[in-house]
């Protein structure tokens, strides 16, 4: 850890760093034919999947397990859908087109429509546009992820005052991280935190998109990612 | 919580919190 934080200059960043999920893979069913629904089951799969992860990544953000359990559960149930954007986002950095939401489950323009995920295709490159431009480093992508769940605005949470400690710590993580790493451009922080607002919208379509899904009961959706559709009421 | 129990079962589950 310690050499680690020599580099990025943050102990917070670095610790956010080393807590980092391993990749997920898709794994799409073999044995069936690739039909559009077959595509939404395998994305919606790989989602229930990642959540999973997410929860427990979570756990492991300095202070969030020290909130009360309400608390950790209103952030995650606003935010989720943001933390896992940012993750297909930073995936997708070194593409032109196509949504890594995962390495074996990559999504160009044209599957993206006859899927029904057109406009959140064109959402989501916008959002990877405003990244790629600002050479987003896996650093800011891994600080920004748990700002996104302490910055959740959930409408039950009860200690504001915990959740705001939380915000605080991370905020001035990034900032101590970007006066150590990118001297080059004093206003850097400021504009990764501009993006936050393209992600809450960009992540309120993906739940709009998955909430149709459900409802037109075409593919099976797993308990955990439709309790989390759910919450997002 | 009742209608979250996946969600809040996952949270209870033990793992090694880290203190500010």
């Amino acid at each position: 850890c310690c050499q680690v934080s020599k580099k990025t200059g943050n102990q917070i960043v670095s610790h956010l760093l080393l807590v980092e999920p391993d990749k997920i893979f898709a794994m799409a069913d073999p044995t069936t034919s690739d039909t559009d629904d077959k595509v939404l089951t395998t994305l919606c799969d790989l989602a229930d999947r990642e959540l999973v992860v997410l929860i427990s990544w979570a756990k492991h953000i300095p202070g969030f397990s020290t909130l009360s359990l309400g608390d950790q559960m209103g952030l995650l149930q606003s935010a989720w859908m943001e933390v896992l954007i940012l993750g297909v986002v930073f995936r997708s950095l070194p593409y032109d087109e196509g949504l890594v939401y995962a390495d074996d489950l990559i999504m160009e323009r044209e599957q993206c429509r006859t899927v029904g995920l057109l406009d959140l295709y064109c959402t989501l490159l916008q959002l990877i546009a405003k990244y790629r431009k600002l050479q987003l480093d896996k650093e800011e992508f891994v600080t920004l992820k748990a700002m996104a769940l302490a910055n959740s605005d959930s409408m039950n949470i009860e200690n504001i005052e915990a959740i705001q400690n939380l915000q605080d710590i991370l905020h001035e993580a990034l900032q101590e991280y970007e006066k150590n790493r990118h001297l080059e451009d004093p206003h850097r922080g400021g504009k990764l935190l501009m993006t936050l607002p393209l992600l809450r919208q960009t992540a309120n379509k993906a739940v709009q998109c998955f909430r149709r899904i459900m409802a037109e009961g075409r593919v099976t959706m797993h308990k955990l990612f439709l309790e989390m559709l759910e919450a997002k009421v | 919580k009742e209608k979250h129990k996946i969600l809040h079962r996952l949270l209870q589950d033990s793992t090694s919190p880290v203190d500010l």
